[in-house]
């Protein structure tokens, strides 16, 4: 079992997809 | 092309396995997101004819918000079944092994209704089957995905919280199954219902290894397409065939709204 937690702040794309193209 | 938004946020997350070849995971997220309007105080070089386009791929020559600065907190839940699943035990672990039959993953996604001051009240579903190189013995091997999804509830939802698709309008991209490869990624992000499919065969040389010389080459033919249905775009269709030397590869395709042809040209990944 895995367990992860994240925060932050940012800039993202609208697709949320993490990638440009 | 691209465009942007600013999110802050805390996500917490675990995965475990539920039994063989069942993964489980489980997702919550608290995000408050803005949209960005672009702006420039300073400029190498001023060129009268070109200016930025908005944040809002909807609106492209005015900065209109596309949606108000809000407050988002969902769960997601999903179970990941691979069918056939083997696995080899060591001391230090259990190893899964490729498996010869596909994955199904099913996920539901929850965005709370005034929960910690949520803004949204959204709920979402989405099965999917893939499997990657399913082998055909001399005529190469074969990759697919299939998926579907329904926002069963969507009073309040703002588009960063939409079912997204893998677009792409670039000529060179880095290559993924789930991308379709003529398709604007902006667009047609759904808040209802969708149903997409993609799949590729690479015949791994089983026609060039016949040619002498070219055989040396070491080239690997492909050919492949997809498919998006939802009330945003219906019946889109893409198809495309190509080249493929170890990760360069070069394709040229189609794409098609039911049968009126979009657009047609090079992808180059």
């Amino acid at each position: 079992a895995t367990v992860g937690a994240s925060f932050g702040n940012g800039i993202f794309d609208l697709n949320n997809l993490g990638s440009m193209t | 092309f691209p465009k942007f938004y600013e999110k802050t946020f805390v996500n917490l997350n675990t995965t475990r396995e539920l039994a063989s070849g069942l993964q489980g995971s489980l997702s919550l997220d608290y995000a408050r997101n803005h949209t960005l309007t672009n702006s420039s105080d300073f400029k190498f070089f001023d060129n009268k004819e070109r200016e930025f386009t908005s944040n809002n791929p909807f609106t492209p020559t005015t900065e209109t918000p596309l949606f108000p600065t809000y407050t988002s907190v969902s769960a997601t839940a999903s179970l990941t079944y691979t069918i056939g699943q083997q696995y080899i035990t060591r001391p230090d672990g259990k190893f899964y092994t490729e498996s010869k039959y596909p994955r199904i993953t099913v996920l539901y996604k929850k965005g709370f209704k005034d929960l910690l001051g949520s803004n949204v009240d959204y709920d979402f579903v989405k099965a999917e089957v893939y499997q990657d190189r399913i082998s055909l013995g001399l005529w190469g091997y074969s990759s697919f995905l299939v998926g579907a999804g329904k926002f069963i509830n969507n009073n309040q939802l703002y588009y960063p919280d939409f079912k997204h698709f893998a677009g792409n309008i670039s000529t060179i991209f880095p290559p993924n199954l789930r991308k379709f490869q003529y398709l604007d990624f902006y667009q047609f992000s759904t808040n209802q219902q969708y149903f997409e499919a993609h799949a590729e065969h690479n015949f791994a040389g089983f026609f060039l290894n016949k040619v002498p010389l070219l055989r040396k080459a070491k080239l690997e033919e492909f050919i492949g397409g997809g498919y998006l249905s939802s009330p945003e775009k219906r019946n889109y269709k893409e198809f495309y065939f190509g080249l493929q030397r170890l990760v360069l590869r070069v394709s040229y395709g189609f794409a098609y709204d039911g049968g009126r042809k979009l657009t047609q040209g090079f992808r180059i990944s």
